[in-house]
């Protein structure tokens, strides 16, 4: 079963 | 002190179409280097970042950077009053708390002047590294809005799978599957009805089909929309506004748990 990632997930806060 | 004149006003009103139901509220960010936007859509599995470069205003002050927190639906709705071939101002003090929005006339004898209030947003800006894609489609924006549309009357989901026979859009639901294959096809007569696939890696990602959807509504943008694909990570979908810039929006796929 595969579930929503998040944007944060992969981009962090600059 | 900002003053950003565009000649082509009817970018703008088309650029508010587009990300207008996906984020909310969101800062604009005015510096020498152009007018720009990031934001997330409100469940943050969507991010779009927006940029019209500098040059490609006919006249654009900015003495220092700006940040201008904005609705996106009053702004939209502002611009809506702008004919679509008006030349749009916008305008704005240091520290005011209004931006302007001006509309001329291409003939000049109508000059329409639009306040808005501006708002404070708490936004966090993230930093997007440049990435190496594993596959990169470049097709119609039309037809992907048709796949997106056509597919999302079946499912909830896209599955986007780049190999070298093609990208394959693929969707199921209650009622059954979908699958639809578009092949490289560059012997078109128009530049403009090509579909490119530059593939390093066949690739496979699960989208959910509501945010593809709402990133179609730049298509009047643009004549092609470009697809970013790696494994595991944001898909990129980017429609340029004319030469000055891009809209681009990144949508976190769905993963294994």
């Amino acid at each position: 079963l595969k579930s929503q990632a998040r944007i944060a997930r992969f981009f962090r806060a600059s | 002190m900002l003053e950003l004149r565009l000649v082509q006003g009817g970018l703008l009103k088309k650029v508010l179409e587009a990300i207008k139901d996906l984020v909310n509220d969101a800062n604009f960010d005015c510096s020498p280097a152009g007018f720009s936007l990031q934001a997330m859509d409100s469940s943050h599995v969507a991010l779009v970042a927006l940029l019209l470069r500098s040059e490609g205003f006919e006249h654009y002050r900015c003495d220092r950077n700006l940040s201008m927190g904005m609705n996106l639906n009053n702004m939209a709705k502002m611009l809506k009053c702008a004919g679509n071939d008006d030349i749009v101002t916008i305008k704005a003090d240091d520290g005011a708390d209004s931006v302007t929005f001006m509309f001329e006339s291409p003939t000049q004898d109508k000059i329409s002047d639009f306040e808005m209030k501006l708002m404070d947003i708490d936004s966090e800006h993230l930093g997007i590294p440049e990435a190496e894609f594993q596959a990169i489609v470049r097709m119609p924006s039309a037809e992907f809005a048709r796949i997106c549309k056509d597919l999302s009357t079946i499912g909830d989901t896209v599955v986007i799978s780049v190999t070298k026979e093609g990208v394959k859009f693929s969707t199921r639901g209650d009622i059954g599957t979908a699958s639809i294959v578009c092949r490289q096809n560059t012997t078109v007569d128009k530049p403009e009805e090509a579909t490119v696939i530059e593939m390093e890696e066949p690739v496979t990602l699960t989208f959910a089909l509501r945010y593809m959807n709402s990133f179609t509504k730049a298509t009047p943008l643009a004549s092609q929309v470009t697809i970013s694909l790696s494994s595991d990570l944001p898909g990129v979908v980017e429609y340029k506004v004319a030469e000055m810039g891009y809209i681009r929006f990144y949508l976190a796929p769905k993963l294994e748990e």
